[in-house]
């Protein structure tokens, strides 16, 4: 027997201080969520699902509601579930205009033979699955648009000042 | 980047990771999260793992899987994620963190960034922080 854990987390960066308390709220929260799931009797796979759905809802992180920007302004999100008992997984890629990323990934694990899909096919599997497409704008927050505009503005200083030429092509970059 | 690990009380483990990428990527640039053994790993044999950071190192280094391999020698879960983060490092100079959790309920979590918030809760004892 087992004393049963549920463990989240809210990403490795360097959060800045204003974040703090949101961020801590938001993974004590979700903490709750998944052990709550357990107790009640979900299976572990129900309780991680269910923890990261809520922190995929809570703006405050990068997932979900709140994922950062492309360098073209749009959201594109991945996920992925593992059961470990019979080490099936589902994955999605590059999936865009969903709200749960991680409730489309346990589909792909539990409705198809694949491990990932991406792109415009994990968004048209998706919908056959009855997955409400959003509109872009629902998961996009102003922290985002502020963060892509200060790194376009930098890069492109940067790159001005270094190179003395005109701005930068859009050039693919992490 | 967001994520969870859990066992349950007979022993069977999962994990889930979710993330919107990082700010300026390329359209349809792909990180570690989606990848198995990269972004997330758990095989009830030995515990399960989900990790954040920078995807293209925690890629390269198969992250998740390098962690549940230095726990099935028997190591800590604590110190098979310092193990998989200073590989990272001093391979591919690449900074992340990681939850994880043994088939036996064994907690640990670490971080080579400035923070990484995390909780669990264990026999209804929440624990939290982000240092």
């Amino acid at each position: 027997m087992v004393e049963p854990v549920v463990v989240v987390h809210g990403g490795a960066w360097a959060v800045p201080e204003e974040l703090w308390d949101e961020s801590l709220q938001g993974v004590k929260a979700a903490a709750r969520r998944g052990y709550g799931v357990l107790t009640a009797g979900g299976s572990s796979v129900d309780a991680a699902e269910a923890s990261v759905v809520c922190l995929e809802d809570n703006p405050v992180f990068d997932a979900g509601t709140g994922s950062v920007l492309t360098f073209d302004e749009q959201v594109e999100m991945d996920a992925i579930i593992i059961d470990g008992t019979t080490m099936e997984a589902g994955a999605v890629g590059a999936i865009r205009n969903v709200l749960n990323p991680v409730k489309v990934a346990r589909l792909v694990m539990e409705k198809t033979d694949h491990i990932m899909l991406v792109g415009d096919g994990a968004n048209k599997f998706a919908a056959a699955h009855g997955v409400q497409e959003v509109d872009p704008e629902v998961l996009i927050t102003s922290l985002a648009r502020q963060t892509l505009a200060k790194y376009k503005k930098y890069t492109s200083t940067v790159y001005h000042l270094f190179n003395k030429t005109e701005k930068p092509e859009t050039s693919g970059h992490e | 980047t967001v994520g969870c690990v859990v066992v349950d009380r007979e022993g069977h483990t999962s994990c889930a990771t979710s993330t919107g990428g990082i700010t300026a990527k390329m359209p349809g640039r792909v990180g570690d999260t989606p990848i198995v053994g990269a972004g997330g790993f758990a095989d009830d044999q030995v515990g399960a793992v989900s990790t954040t950071g920078h995807g293209e190192a925690i890629m390269k280094a198969c992250l998740a899987r390098h962690i549940t391999s230095v726990m099935g020698t028997g190591e800590s879960v604590k110190s098979s994620i310092q193990n998989g983060l200073a590989h990272m490092e001093s391979r591919i100079k690449g900074f992340g963190g990681a939850i994880a959790v043994s088939c036996k309920g064994e907690v640990g979590t670490h971080f080579s960034t400035p923070r990484m918030t995390w909780a669990y809760i264990q026999a209804g004892k929440l624990h939290y922080g982000i240092h």
